[in-house]
């Protein structure tokens, strides 16, 4: 598969955009996090296109990414719960 | 610095992977 680009991206409609980045991120998301990875990739695909970009060429960047998403998931269900019970 | 990432973000549906159940 070849990498996606910024020239391809512009080529696309906004809301296609978003889903051809989704393509790339949810299965190096499913990889680390099976049980969230359509839940992370929503909401990582909330970040700017030309963030997301440099996230897909960056491993680094985008495993810290990932993981703070689902820290923000887990503080969030803690206090869905807690308000709930 | 708070995080900017959304928790209510709507869930990535994938067209090219089969859906987890």
């Amino acid at each position: 598969q070849e990498p996606l680009t910024a020239s391809m991206l512009a080529a696309a409609p906004p809301q296609e955009q978003k889903q051809m980045l989704g393509e790339r991120l949810y299965p190096l998301i499913l990889a680390m996090h099976p049980s969230l990875a359509g839940k992370i990739t929503g909401m990582l695909l909330e970040i700017d296109n030309s963030e997301l970009l440099l996230l897909l060429e960056s491993p680094e960047s985008l495993h810290s990414k990932i993981e703070e998403a689902v820290a923000v998931l887990q503080a969030h269900q803690i206090s869905e719960s807690t308000h709930k019970s | 610095r708070k995080s900017t990432l959304n928790p209510n973000a709507k869930e990535f549906n994938p067209r090219s992977f089969a859906q987890p159940k």
